[in-house]
């Protein structure tokens, strides 16, 4: 049986697409079956493994509205152990036409619970936003990942995003857990960056995650490629971070 | 009659909250008068003028409401020329409660039409995502500024950001103009950078600004200090690059 995890936060450009890329196919390389869900509509997610999301013929949108249909859109990836459900523009229009259908909030719960039991592990790529999209995400998930850039900013949007998983497992998804806190486009020449991990430690303590996302050009590089960046530069610290990543993960 | 441009762009982290913030305090110094209008949940632009956003008593969110009262909701910022219209994470709430009202795209331009009078230019900074509140800040102006990272994502992004700004010039403004495109966080010693550069100067040619935001930490440092960069350090690149945009800007 998956355990579902989403890649939450409302702040825009933490490196959600790049943390469910990468730890999707580090995971995946240990032989383990992941499936990742392209929640956004900018369909990042769809296009970092080499997939034209303009191209696609069935999405996550028309999942939403027949989630028994869903099964039939999954695509392979370059890795074995991975598959997608690819997301596409029009997942835009989800948002306002979900909003007065019934238990929209668990649309995609809906869609994936029938599907736990082929994978073990499913991730969902949420977009910058709290909206019902995320909202579906954190209502289908048993843990919810932050990903967090070391900037003011993310501090400030802090309190926000633990609000809403509150109301969640409050309303929605009583079984929703924090699963932890990753650092992201760290950098230690930086006293900004230090300064600002120290806060997130301090609040967070354990429930910070020991691996730290480097700033490392070869995570922007790899998306334009098609590719995780362990297919693109297997040796760089980007590919080593997330490695790492999911060993700590995996072992939570 | 002040000229109101709208800072969008759906991908998240771009710079957009920096950018609207810091053009509008390089423009105020200038002797012009500039209200910078938070239609962002997150709040980023409230804080990064020294404003703490969860004390704020009304914003953005009641005047979206009650239009008329809009105008006792404007407060002052360390810069005699420039003053703020504030957000708060209530805010996340209208979009849910905007989508049943009549006029549900229309009602930041009910907010700022009266005020146009009393300012030389409004900016509007707009939240990560092409949903309610990005269609108000679009309907509501009259140019869009659109702030790209030079990174492969931005490139992904852009047709849908195009498409949408096309969709509300045909039926929300058609007299909406796209001002210009201002890459940010650039680093040029980045063979990424220098790709997406091109590649975004090929497709647009002269509209995009010849302007361009280095990547500089004192960018991430001020909001914590509630200043614009011009006040916090005004030698360093980032403010430099600011003012010198708001020359551009201005003689656009
Ligand atoms: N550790 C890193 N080092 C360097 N660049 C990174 C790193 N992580 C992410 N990036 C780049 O930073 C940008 C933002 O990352 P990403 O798109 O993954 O964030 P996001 O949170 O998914 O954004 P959005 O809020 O738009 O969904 C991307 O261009 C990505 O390639
Ligand atoms: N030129 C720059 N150099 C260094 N850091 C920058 C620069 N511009 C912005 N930043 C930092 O990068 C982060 C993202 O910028 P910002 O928050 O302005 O983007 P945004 O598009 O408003 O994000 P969102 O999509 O969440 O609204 C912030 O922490 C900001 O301080
Ligand atoms: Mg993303
Ligand atoms: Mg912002």
């Amino acid at each position: 049986m998956a355990q579902i995890t989403a890649l939450a936060n409302q702040k825009g450009g933490v490196g959600k697409t790049t943390t469910a890329v990468n730890l999707a196919a580090s995971i995946a390389i240990d032989e383990k079956k992941v499936l990742l869900v392209d929640l956004d509509p900018q369909a990042n997610a769809t296009s970092a493994l080499g997939v034209d999301h303009q191209a696609v013929e069935a999405s996550l949108y028309e999942a939403l509205l027949e989630p028994e249909k869903a099964r039939g859109m999954i695509l392979p990836t370059e890795i074995e152990c991975l598959s997608l459900l690819p997301s596409h523009m029009n997942l835009v229009g989800a948002q306002v036409e979900l909003v007065n259908l019934p238990e929209r909030e668990f649309r995609l719960r809906q869609v994936l619970d029938p599907l736990r039991k082929d994978w073990d592990h499913i991730l969902i790529d949420c977009p910058p936003s709290l909206g019902l999209l995320t909202l579906n995400g954190l209502s289908a998930a048993d843990g919810v990942l932050v990903p967090m850039q070391t900037e003011f900013f993310a501090l400030e949007g802090l309190s926000q995003l633990l609000n809403t998983i509150e109301l969640v497992q409050q309303n929605l998804n009583p079984l929703l857990k924090l699963r932890g806190i990753l650092l992201t486009m760290y950098d230690n020449r930086l006293r900004l960056s230090k300064n600002v991990r120290e806060e997130i430690e301090t609040y967070f303590g354990k429930r910070v995650y020991q691996t730290i996302i480097q700033r490392n050009v070869k995570l922007g590089e790899a998306p334009s490629h098609g590719k995780p960046v362990l297919l693109y530069d297997a040796g760089c610290t980007g590919a080593q971070n997330y490695i790492a990543l999911a060993e700590e993960f995996l072992h939570d």
